[in-house]
């Protein structure tokens, strides 16, 4: 049963893409077969996997109907296939806007694929506009990857909110099952405070009727670690660089949590 | 002379806040009178100063010509006037795009009291819209903050560009005078070389009729210290909060450069 994932936080640099890239490339030395799809005209897969972008990008795939995913895939890693985004992608926005299923493009292009796959991991934009609503719309999973701060939170719960609007009509299946915490300083009375604020609000939500009625602080949180920021400038996965530093165990923990936790949704 | 500065990169939660707060706390603290302008719709400001959003927000100001700054501003500290955002900021942009004079909304506003302070800092949100534009046509000069990662190089350099773009008609004056590096990790090799590669390019820019022509890496960098993240969960600049801290004498250090840069643009 293939599992949809979509890494989401309206919020920038809190460790989007270095979750979908190291959570990929964990699951894959599982064993599992990942298809990584790259929303982001920042374009940052292709560099963190080391792989020039492809002629095809997933920009031609929302806005050609013609265009098959099978066309744009290119191999990354074994086990990982990799949809590369490009610079235009910022266009598409608005390119978009005036298509008749403008929010179901992504998911019609993975649908015919999708039984090669153990896991579709899509790696947002920091923003909540068409790009993700194609990325909400195509997943039946959000993980949304935070740093342990104050204000975090905040931005959390407006993302909770504003997931709650547009999934109602849009992917009423869709539920957030986890929470990473990236960057995360254990030692620091704040980290502490944010995660127990963190785990009160999901405690208060389990009898709700909410997208977040089963969502869990995955375990383990991320380290901040230099080698997870180091990787991507040498276009590797932090399993290729230093498999045995901090980040790369906690993401391997992380893989293995997010494996378990489909047992219970 | 006043000095307008924009605090910007299209780029999130790299330190424009965190610096926009503790760099006016710091030239207050050396007798500047400051106005501080929240610009994004997160309205962070008023909790980093622990004020309530005024009743008039600045985005009463660009969306009604008939409202003057001085409805606006509340006082945040000793010498620091602030004007604070709110959530419906975020309409704005959709809003304000068919006024005839879109660029110079914050400009005509801030124009009457510039007299009244020694500097005015805006505090600009991860996006390079119209309310960042608004920046730009209101500042003299530009503060990038960045943090020493790999990925953070390409974000600046498409910055500049774009910058560099939209300057050229619509406010020649500006320069980008410096950047701030945020959120600092000394000891690693990551940073060093993200430091000589910054470092190089404004070298190679010295000749170059660009914005960034006198841009320099603004000393000291700002080293990685939970405290300025702790600070604003309680409503206090680091020099309320911990005023003897490694951020507190970063940021003091910080605001005596900006103050010694001006003498030489
Ligand atoms: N655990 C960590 N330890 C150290 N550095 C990290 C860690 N996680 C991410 N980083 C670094 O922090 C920066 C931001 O991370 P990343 O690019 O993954 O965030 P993002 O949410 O995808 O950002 P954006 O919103 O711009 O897409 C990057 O330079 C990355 O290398
Ligand atoms: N030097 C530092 N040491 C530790 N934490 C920091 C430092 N600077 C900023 N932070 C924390 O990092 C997070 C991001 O900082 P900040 O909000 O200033 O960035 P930003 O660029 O304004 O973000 P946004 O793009 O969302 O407006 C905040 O939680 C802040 O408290
Ligand atoms: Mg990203
Ligand atoms: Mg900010």
């Amino acid at each position: 049963m293939t599992r949809v994932i979509a890494i989401l936080n309206q919020k920038g640099g809190v460790g989007k893409t270095t979750t979908t890239v190291n959570l990929a490339a964990a699951l894959a030395e599982m064993g599992k077969r990942i298809l990584v799809i790259d929303l982001d005209p920042q374009t940052h897969l292709g560099l963190h996997f080391g792989v020039e972008d492809a002629a095809t990008s997933v920009y031609d795939l929302l806005i050609d109907d013609e265009v098959p995913i099978t066309d744009a895939r290119i191999k990354a890693r074994k086990r990982i296939d990799l949809v590369t985004s490009e610079v235009d992608l910022a266009a598409a926005e608005s390119e978009l806007v005036s298509k008749t299923d403008r929010h179901d493009l992504l998911a019609k292009k993975l649908a015919p694929v999708l039984h090669e796959y153990d896991f579709v991991i899509i790696d947002c934009p920091p923003s909540l506009g068409l790009l993700t609503i194609n990325a909400l719309a195509a997943a039946e999973e959000l993980i949304v990857p935070m740093q342990t701060h104050f204000l975090a939170l905040q931005g959390v719960s407006r993302l909770f909110e504003t997931v709650q609007m547009l999934v109602g009509g849009l992917n009423p299946k869709l539920r957030v099952s986890g929470v990473v915490l990236c960057m995360h300083e254990r030692n620091t009375k704040l980290a502490r405070e944010v995660v127990d604020d963190l785990q009160g609000f999901f405690d208060s939500s389990r009898e709700n009727d909410v997208p977040w009625k089963n969502c869990v602080i995955l375990d383990p949180p991320i380290r901040r670690n230099v080698k997870l920021a180091e990787a991507p400038s040498f276009g590797q996965t932090i399993f290729d660089y230093e498999p045995d530093c901090a980040g790369a165990q906690d993401y391997k923990k992380l893989a293995e949590s997010v494996v378990a936790c489909e047992m219970q949704n």
